[in-house]
């Protein structure tokens, strides 16, 4: 994947039966976003891969003042690049569950 | 270490805590 300078990574083991999955997000190169994040750390969150999109968090995120809002598709990104992952690997290792 | 926690409107919670220092790149 890219890179954006936003790390998402799994914040729990993925066994691949929920549809839910708890990432973490965080900061890398703030020199790679337009805005001034804000200096909070690394952002928690859980996230539906069936029912919800990576615009839909990143727009929370921005309403939520963790980002500002021109970074709104950098944010998006990083969490599309890593659901993309996540989903490639439950086809590979876990083909009959999904 | 510090947890906090923002709720936005729409019901996601986010949780925050520090990054640990081995997760930080190095610039």
């Amino acid at each position: 994947a890219e890179d954006t300078g936003v790390r998402v990574e799994l914040a729990e083991e993925d066994h691949g039966r929920k549809s839910a999955i708890a990432l973490r997000l965080w900061v890398e190169d703030p020199k790679k976003l337009k805005g001034k994040p804000k200096d909070s750390g690394a952002i928690e969150f859980t996230f539906d891969l069936e029912r919800e999109t990576p615009e839909d968090v990143a727009q929370e995120m921005i309403e939520s003042g963790f980002f500002h809002e021109s970074d709104v598709k950098i944010v998006a990104k990083s969490i599309r690049d890593r659901v993309a992952l996540i989903q490639w690997r439950r086809k590979r290792i876990w083909p009959a569950l999904q | 270490s510090s947890l906090t926690q923002v709720v936005h409107s729409a019901g996601r919670r986010f949780i925050v805590s520090p990054v640990p220092e081995s997760r930080l790149r190095e610039s």
